[in-house]
């Protein structure tokens, strides 16, 4: 798998993410 | 109970290394009624946390504790009256502490098995009850389930005391829509997974209750049941089976099915399927994924095993002299395959 199969990816998604969520 | 040492099983001969499945031993439930399901739980028996093994049949739960040289003796016996028991569901790390699901067709009750360490009184308590559509057992004695049809859906957290007279209850946010199966994710302990009957994946974080990620995985796969995640290198690798999916000529049977998922972008990406060898067919009924091992029974009464890093199929465990396998699980302390009939058989393998 490569980047441009599955976009830019972050080591730290989960915390990007869940900052990103609604409470 | 008898205790059977050394038969020899089907060993899938075409992979490269042979892998060692060896009957060590083998559970007999005098009960007459259909046997459900198997698991291992720890358990504290005459004052020694030991590995016990934990079998369900139609309406009782049975304890069994370990004796010398693989054999087995029944210590505790809960007993159901109104409705069935229909599977176990560990919590992995907890002592003394079970939950079961109870229902016909779909799970009405959870209930949670105890003993008082004091008197080792066998005790139960509600935990809860409605139309449940999933549910899991989580590490540090927590249980995740949805329940509730589309405008009352609801996804709880539970946290069990050590005792398991109390509990505490956390709502998660709801996806919206049915929610199949819930997995771990390998490696974060904070992240829950979910497969939803709208062919979707979806993420939260249990500490705030958060719904991180809604992430479509294609219609080809409708009501994929996910069983485990891992978490590597900012993606997510999950093992998905299909129990609706249909035969495809060029990969054979796929029963399991590993993709890989960038969490940020919801972009997934098929990494392989893990097909039955030429000359075996049948559909996913019940699995169970352990590690880099996967354990399934098919319809055809058969049980397989992937190493799902190498990608073979490892053995076969056809159906013996006393019936058709029902129900697998890996023992949640060592690499021990636990495989049942309905006849109330449990037959312990090594792997």
């Amino acid at each position: 798998c490569s980047e441009s199969d599955l976009g830019p990816i972050s080591l730290n998604w989960f915390e990007e993410l869940t900052s990103e969520a609604p409470p | 109970q008898t205790k059977v040492r050394g038969d020899p099983v089907e060993i899938w001969h075409d992979s490269l290394e042979l892998s060692n499945l060896q009957l060590v031993s083998k559970l007999k439930n005098p009960s007459n009624s259909c046997s459900v399901d198997v698991s291992t739980v720890w358990w504290e028996v005459t004052g020694c946390k030991e590995s016990c093994i934990i079998t369900a049949c139609e309406f009782t739960v049975s304890l069994w504790k370990s004796l010398d040289d693989w054999q087995w003796r029944k210590v505790h016996t809960w007993h159901f009256t109104e409705i069935p028991v229909l599977q176990i569901i560990p919590l992995w790390d907890a002592c003394n502490l079970v939950c079961i699901a109870l229902g016909h067709l779909e799970i009405r009750e959870i209930r949670l098995l105890f003993s008082s360490g004091e008197d080792e009184c066998l005790k139960q308590s509600l935990v809860k009850s409605g139309n449940i559509k999933a549910v899991l057992g989580l590490r540090h004695k927590r249980l995740v389930c949805s329940n509730g049809t589309l405008h009352d859906h609801q996804v709880d957290l539970m946290t069990f005391s050590g005792s398991g007279r109390s509990k505490e209850k956390q709502t998660l946010m709801s996806p919206e829509e049915t929610i199949l199966a819930f997995a771990e994710v390998q490696g974060m302990q904070d992240a829950l997974l979910g497969t939803t009957l709208m062919s979707n994946i979806v993420i939260w974080n249990l500490k705030t209750g958060q719904l991180l990620k809604k992430m479509q995985i294609g219609t080809a796969y409708q009501a994929s049941i996910c069983h485990k995640a891992y978490s590597d290198m900012g993606l997510l690798f999950v093992v998905l089976s299909h129990p609706h999916g249909k035969e495809i000529e060029s990969m054979g049977s796929p029963i399991f099915r590993l993709i890989v998922i960038n969490p940020k972008t919801a972009l997934s990406v098929d990494v392989r399927p893990y097909s039955l060898p030429q000359g075996h067919t049948g559909r996913f009924l019940d699995g169970d994924v352990k590690d880099n091992l996967a354990a399934a029974v098919l319809t055809s009464g058969t049980i397989a095993v992937w190493d799902l890093f190498l990608g073979h199929c490892r053995a076969l465990l056809l159906p013996n002299s006393d019936g058709n396998w029902s129900f697998v699980k890996w023992s949640g302390t060592d690499s021990c395959l636990l495989a049942g009939q309905k006849n109330g058989s449990v037959f312990v393998y090594s792997y």
